[in-house]
């Protein structure tokens, strides 16, 4: 009954209903990397059904169109950081310029870890985040904290916390590096910082220093930094759904991997279907690293802040797209945690979409999702169905053959979508 | 440019050599 042209050892074959994410949650892993010289902490989607962020409640979890709406979102303003990169500085400098995006980071979504802030320790939740730089938690009093639903830093109750100051060279070097919305000096003692979201919303606080604690929940891994560069917000006027702050994971100046001796850092992020996942701080152990296939990271420097790699081709099928490897080389693929959906440019995504759709044209198409997903099938009358394998290639002979839920969203059995999607155009 | 997202970094341990410089992939499941 399956169509000529599909070889189903390119392909899954999966039971329709499998596809739906479960809605309890199901611990089924029982150790965390562990071992000397690491510390491994248990990652949870926000989302999900083990977040403690969503207290159990369902009207607490945002829809799939919210989420994907929000994704949008910080990838405009990612495309917007771009763009300001790409101005030279002494342009920079003259009167004349004036840049409408502010530099700074969108909510990351969906994974997060909890850390310990202060001394005596404070427990907050932060977003993990490789594709910006600044580690922020909400620090009380706060302006608007109505949608946190985690408890809040109190710098007050901690004996290690500190302001940076703001005739200070830090401070200083700080303005320069992000600089406020509206004002390019200290308004007060302190020294500011302003995040602003597309949307609107944004946060803004100011520079300090505390002591962060990365530690096991036995105990046993532990992982200290005094004084730790960290953004103090006080008034939050975005929906960070429960999580108190993002850890900013990039290669830039002030993140948690530049500002510390973390050379190395692995993590799994569980799919809706499992259960928890996890981050670890420090080097695998050598019986698992010989099973980690390497690709380059680039290190031009208007890629040095985050994680670029170069992809060389992607298979639907186990057929190659029809583009060739030189043109996807000279593209930029950054890998980013806070990002939820892959985005191709046109001819990538185009091409993609093409492959896809012919291995899976005995299905129904159903209605697409937002702006973001146009290739999406109506599978309510099947019991199993035959998804083409994507494989994705990287430099290096590196091939990431994606699982059957790695490749479709799925809002129902009626909206099961290729998970892939067209990056925005210019956001200007 | 291209954007990897966290849907498609699930199946796998994502692992950032950072000092070495390189990225990699290695069996996951989170188990």
């Amino acid at each position: 009954a399956y169509a000529n042209d599909n070889d189903l050892s390119h392909s899954y074959i999966v039971s329709v209903s499998s596809l739906i994410p479960p809605t309890v949650c199901n611990r089924t892993r029982t150790a965390l990397p562990q071992g000397p010289g690491k510390v491994s902490l248990e990652v949870l989607g926000r989302y999900g059904p083990c977040s403690k962020l969503n207290q159990g409640k369902s009207r607490n979890t945002p829809s799939l169109e919210e989420i994907l709406r929000r994704d949008q979102q910080r990838l405009h303003l990612k495309n917007s950081r771009r763009l300001q990169k790409a101005i030279p500085d002494n342009f920079k400098k003259t009167k004349a310029f004036t840049f409408p995006a502010k530099t700074g980071i969108v909510a990351a979504d969906e994974y997060y870890i909890v850390v310990a802030i202060g001394k005596p320790k404070q427990y907050v939740s932060l977003l993990l985040d490789t594709g910006s730089g600044i580690t922020w938690t909400q620090c009380k009093p706060c302006i608007h904290c109505s949608q946190q639903r985690d408890p809040f830093f109190d710098p007050s109750k901690s004996k290690t916390f500190s302001k940076i100051p703001c005739n200070s060279t830090t401070c200083k070097i700080l303005l320069e590096w992000f600089p406020p919305n509206g004002q390019d000096k200290c308004s007060s003692k302190e020294c500011p910082y302003d995040i602003a979201y597309v949307d609107g919303s944004g946060e803004t606080g100011f520079w300090a220093t505390d002591r962060m604690t990365i530690q096991e929940v036995n105990g046993n891994g532990y992982f200290a930094r005094y004084p730790f560069l960290l953004g103090c917000t006080d008034n939050n006027t975005g929906d960070q759904n429960g999580a108190s702050g993002i850890m900013g994971l990039d290669r830039g100046p002030v993140s948690i991997i530049s500002k510390t001796n973390i050379s190395y850092f692995f993590y799994c992020l569980h799919s809706p279907y499992g259960s928890t996942g996890y981050i670890t701080f420090g080097k695998p152990d050598t019986v698992n690293k010989k099973f980690v296939k390497y690709t380059p990271i680039v290190t031009t420097p208007e890629q040095s802040e985050f994680y670029h790699i170069t992809l060389t081709g992607i298979s639907v099928g186990g057929e190659r797209l029809p583009l060739k490897a030189s043109y996807f080389t000279k593209l930029s693929t950054e890998i980013d945690s806070g990002t939820i959906i892959t985005r191709f440019p046109a001819p990538v995504y185009s091409a993609l979409r093409s492959a896809f759709r012919k291995r899976m044209k005995k299905y129904k198409m159903g209605k697409g999702i937002e702006d973001l997903f146009d290739t999406c099938y109506d599978l309510s009358a099947y019991k199993t169905v035959v998804v083409p394998k994507i494989t994705i290639h990287f430099l290096g002979g590196v091939d990431l053959e994606l699982d059957v839920r790695e490749t479709l969203v799925v809002e129902s059995v009626r909206q099961v979508c290729l998970g892939f999607a067209l990056l925005p155009s210019d956001p200007n | 440019s291209i954007l990897l997202g966290n849907v498609q970094q699930r199946g796998y341990e994502v692992h950032y050599d950072v000092a070495g410089r390189r990225l990699g992939f290695g069996p996951g499941n989170c188990n």
